[in-house]
């Protein structure tokens, strides 16, 4: 049942935007982070046939039902995080980047991941003053259960509070920390393990910079209705 | 050959050099004078994805930098200027495309800027360590299916310097382009030299026909206690070709089962 086949017209040269009826599960596996319970994993394929010519692209993807919330706690000021609304009390790892010439590999990442994850931790907090890290690490996250908690490229240090202060305004080029931020949020949001954006360390972005990405980060309009009773 | 959809990694056969050393341009370097390893070459074998330092550690050019203070021995951009640290990095690739295919060069990181050439064209690369390039090759694939890629790689536009003192990211320069700031050297890490400057991420050949999706965002919603649960999928789609295409579109998921047994 959960095959899905939607017809759809594509201008020439154009580019369009597609969004397939939901699929409906009855109580699916839940991804769970490290401790809680099972990180299951399912396959997300999409397949695009063109009339004539046959299959024309694929897509593939590991995909975890699950769900995180976090909230400011008003009497201690800290994070709260949810999973699946279970609340979870997070075990954390800083992480900078894994080798300082970027010798990344996914033997690396597995080894390293692992790690934290027999360290019995369940989230990895990924610096602003490192990497956007990459699928393969977030690959792994998925798989040994971390959370992450990913910093976009803004260090109080170097951004406004260092000594001497310099780059009150950020980076010289704001649309281009957007562009590469909107693009690095495509490249890691259908991870499980992805479960927060944060704007810098120790410091909040320039008001354009954080406010275009509070606008985009926003929580989906989707999850602010209650989907209509599910027909039979 | 990359099938429909797969993507083909180029993580071997990369050699490399420094842009003051070689004296050809892109166009020369992939159409009349590709270069190779030899002994007066200033070629040699290079580390993609990686960096500069990591092709120089690689070929014993420098010492590793994170033994004893082997780092000190190494000259930092601020002494030697960017052009020091770019380099030239070129392979071949084979890439036979049929008839309605498109074929695409992806290069998921490049820090901080470059030019691409393919068999003598050349495009530039747009400037930021943290966005994904996507080039199409199409139609300057050689119909034999061997190709020419070389690539020159600009390290950022503020690498800074690094005051005697050292401290937090140095002299904070770095904080002026979109790039990791750590480059310049932390409390817990000494400053690199290329200031990570390279092909520092996955570089990949992929074949679609006229339909290419690209992008697709996956979203879960959940309602009575997570009993009922909802996959939504969005993805972009674009028509490569010069018609309008009629499309099946399919989506499907499948839960791996222990082992290889999958249950659709």
């Amino acid at each position: 049942e959960h095959l899905q086949t939607e017809k759809v017209s594509v201008p020439a040269q154009g580019r369009i935007q597609h969004t397939f009826t939901p699929l409906y599960f009855y109580k699916p596996e839940l991804w769970w982070p490290n401790g809680m319970g099972k990180q299951t994993l399912y396959n997300v394929s999409i397949t695009i046939d063109v009339k004539d010519i046959g299959e024309s692209d694929s897509w593939t993807q590991p995909f975890g039902f699950r769900k995180i919330e976090s909230d400011i706690d008003s009497g201690t000021g800290g994070r709260l995080f949810k999973v699946n609304g279970e609340p979870i009390f997070i075990r954390g790892g800083n992480w900078i980047l894994s080798d300082g010439l970027l010798r990344l590999s996914k033997e690396r990442y597995r080894t390293d991941i692992k790690f934290h994850a027999d360290m019995n931790m369940n989230m990895i907090r990924c610096w602003g003053g490192g990497l956007a890290e990459r699928p393969e690490f977030y690959h792994f996250c998925d798989i040994y259960g971390l959370l992450v908690w990913q910093e976009f490229w803004i260090t109080g240090d170097v951004d406004g509070r260092g000594v001497p202060v310099s780059n009150p305004n950020g980076p010289l080029d704001h649309d281009l920390f957007l562009l590469c931020a909107r693009d690095t949020v495509k490249l890691l949001r259908n991870h499980p393990s992805l479960a927060l954006w944060v704007g810098g360390n120790e410091q909040v972005p320039p008001k354009d910079i954080n406010a275009a990405l509070e606008h985009d980060l926003r929580l989906h309009p989707l999850f602010n209705t209650q989907m209509l009773e599910h027909s039979s | 050959m990359a099938e429909i959809g797969k993507k083909t990694v180029l993580d071997s056969g990369w050699i490399a050099a420094r842009s003051t050393e070689v004296g050809y341009c892109g166009v020369e370097l992939t159409t009349t004078n590709p270069p190779s390893i030899g002994a007066d070459s200033p070629w040699m074998e290079a580390v993609v994805p990686g960096t500069v330092l990591a092709t120089l550690v690689k070929n014993k050019a420098i010492p590793d930098p994170f033994y004893g203070l082997e780092n000190e021995t190494i000259t930092d951009i601020a002494d030697s200027g960017r052009d020091y640290y770019t380099f030239w990095f070129f392979t071949k690739f084979q890439c036979k495309r049929l008839v309605n295919q498109y074929v695409h060069l992806n290069f998921r990181a490049i820090n901080y800027s470059a030019e691409v050439y393919v068999n003598g064209h050349k495009t530039v690369l747009p400037k930021g360590m943290f966005r994904r390039h996507t080039l199409d090759v199409t139609d300057i694939l050689h119909p034999e299916g061997s190709n020419l890629l070389a690539v020159t790689v600009h390290p950022p536009d503020h690498p800074g310097s690094i005051p005697p003192s050292g401290g937090q990211g140095g002299d904070h320069e770095i904080g002026k382009d979109v790039a990791a700031q750590y480059v310049e050297g932390w409390d817990w890490i000494c400053p690199i030299r290329d200031r990570n400057t390279g092909i520092w991420d996955e570089v990949s050949i992929s074949v679609t026909g006229p339909g290419k999706i690209i992008d697709p965002h996956l979203v879960s919603t959940f309602f009575d206690d997570y009993e009922r649960v909802y996959l939504h999928v969005t993805t972009e789609l674009e028509n490569k070709s010069t018609w309008v295409t009629e499309c099946s579109l399919n989506v499907q998921v499948t839960a791996e089962l222990e082992g290889d047994i999958c249950l659709v």
